[in-house]
């Protein structure tokens, strides 16, 4: 808390189940968490070898994400809702520190639509707008994955074995494939689906 | 004999040459296949090839190449540096395959066994000889596994070449002793100037003779095995002693291969009957690289 | 990344058998 740093536990946008995310008050800017676990594994820490212990990724993530998760929930209403009636979960109460976040209100053009009403803003989902938005997220990491030679074509067994040539062979359309894939770990299975045909 | 090279990186393969003698260019020449060192647990294997015009084979035959087990090692070196002054007619070319080529490439997920490295081993010098334009005619090697098959593979390989693929040939043939000759010089020297790699405590440099059976070798290798490291390269680790002895000094290590070989062994039909709904596969991505969303900390 | 493990906890000469490398 004093480093501004502060763990939490949230829906995670794709199962639905609780996942830990970091926030980092100071820098405005939230990260995933993720667990690095292979069956077998030891670490060489200093001068000598341990066998348990599990390494964490914090990676940066675009908080629009998880909040999308709510805005397709409140859709059901149909009506045009102030963000903080949308974005409650008691399961998650935390889910209300997404709301801190200045950029959020820029960026939510790209998932909704808007009205303000005596400088008051309401938001409703925008299925249209969001899968555009989500076209050009898939095209971003489509070029990311390309740039950084991820092999997408052929299956490897993991990462630490694949030769370095490997990548040359992949197809564009393999990148968009492996881009949405990739991308639909932040997406409710129906949205990823939608995006799918989209 | 100049092992620079090899200093510089032993893990690998080190190739070693002299210069082509002009004779050796112009008239057909017999060449001789050897290696030095098969048999021990320390140090390099070394495969030599040694070439000469068939004209001039009285005259190698004349430096009492003799069979190079009956000879000391310095009386090698003397007889090495005799075939060097010889230059003009004798050339000489070699491999020396680390301890630590050989035994990754015995125990690697793509097994390679030694008859095989030696094999190609002895292809590749040949095949170097005839790319520096040596005029070969004639093949003579010693046994390595089955003459006939190594005869038959050999032949098919060359098959302009007469190859002859003899047990014993290092005592029938002088190119053969010649090229035994420049395989062992190469061991010698290349075990007596070993670099190693590993910052080793109170390195003793006396192990014996190297070979697995030798009561100096063993006790060398169970005073210098590191419980979690194992040995240094120096050592082969795919040789049955030393693996003995890392199983009884060393930490257990075990390898992903080695138990899904044992989950492998489950009913076929587990591979295609779901129980029940099967859960949303991570993406490869994350599956590739062992990384699940953190759910605790 | 080698996928074996040491199932035990115990000191080990490290910097004696890896050199770092960027």
């Amino acid at each position: 808390m004093k480093s501004g740093l502060m763990f939490v536990k949230l829906a995670n946008p794709c199962s639905g189940e609780g996942a830990i995310y970091l926030f980092n008050v100071c820098l405005q800017q939230l990260f995933e968490i993720k667990v690095f676990k292979e069956k077998h594994h030891s670490w060489f820490i200093n001068q000598s070898v341990q066998s348990e212990g599990q390494l964490h990724f914090a990676t940066p993530m675009d908080p629009l994400f998880l909040v999308l998760h709510y805005l397709k929930k409140a859709d059901k209403e149909g009506k045009f809702q102030p963000l903080d009636q949308v974005v409650v979960d008691d399961m998650f109460p935390n889910c209300t520190l997404l709301l801190k976040f200045p950029e959020l209100e820029k960026f939510l053009h790209h998932v909704t639509e808007e009205k303000e009403i005596d400088s008051k803003k309401y938001y409703k989902y925008s299925k249209e707008k969001t899968l555009k938005w989500l076209e050009k997220k898939v095209g971003q990491t489509a070029a990311a994955l390309k740039a950084s030679h991820v092999p997408v074509g052929a299956r490897v067994q993991s990462a630490a074995f694949v030769p370095g040539d490997q990548a040359s062979g992949d197809k564009e359309e393999d990148y968009i494939c492996y881009a949405h894939g990739l991308i639909s770990e932040y997406l409710p299975k129906e949205l990823s689906d939608d995006l799918a045909k989209y | 004999m100049d092992l620079r090279e090899l200093e510089r990186d032993n893990t690998g393969r080190c190739r070693l040459s002299s210069p082509v003698p002009a004779a050796c260019r112009q008239e057909p020449c017999v060449l001789g296949v050897d290696e030095a060192g098969r048999g021990p647990v320390l140090g390099p294997m070394v495969y030599a090839i040694c070439y000469c015009p068939l004209s001039r084979l009285a005259d190698l035959e004349a430096l009492k190449v003799a069979d190079s087990k009956t000879l000391s090692e310095s009386e090698r070196d003397r007889l090495f540096a005799k075939m060097e002054e010889d230059g003009d007619f004798v050339g000489w070319a070699l491999d020396v395959l680390s301890p630590n080529l050989i035994s990754t490439s015995m125990l690697g997920r793509v097994k390679y066994n030694l008859n095989s490295l030696s094999h190609d081993t002895a292809v590749g010098l040949v095949q170097y000889a005839l790319d520096q334009g040596v005029k070969v005619t004639q093949v003579f090697v010693d046994t390595v596994g089955l003459p006939e098959t190594y005869q038959e593979r050999l032949q098919r390989r060359f098959p302009d070449l007469e190859v002859t693929v003899k047990a014993k040939a290092d005592a029938l043939f002088p190119v053969v002793s010649a090229a035994s000759i420049c395989a062992k010089v190469a061991r010698d020297q290349a075990v007596k100037s070993w670099q190693f790699i590993e910052e080793l405590h109170d390195l003793d440099a006396d192990y014996g003779s190297g070979y697995p059976n030798d009561p100096k070798t063993k006790a060398w290798l169970r005073k210098h095995v590191e419980p979690v490291f194992g040995f240094p390269q120096f050592v082969r680790f795919s040789w049955r002693t030393a693996q003995s002895i890392l199983e009884k000094e060393a930490e257990a290590v075990t390898w992903e291969d080695s138990t899904a070989d044992q989950e492998g062994s489950g009913k076929i039909t587990s591979y295609f009957l779901s129980e029940g709904p099967r859960p949303r596969l991570p993406h490869r991505y994350f599956l590739e690289r062992g990384l699940e969303p953190a759910t605790a900390l | 990344l080698l996928p074996c493990a040491v199932p035990r906890n115990r000191p080990a000469p490290v910097s004696r058998f890896f050199t770092p490398a960027v």
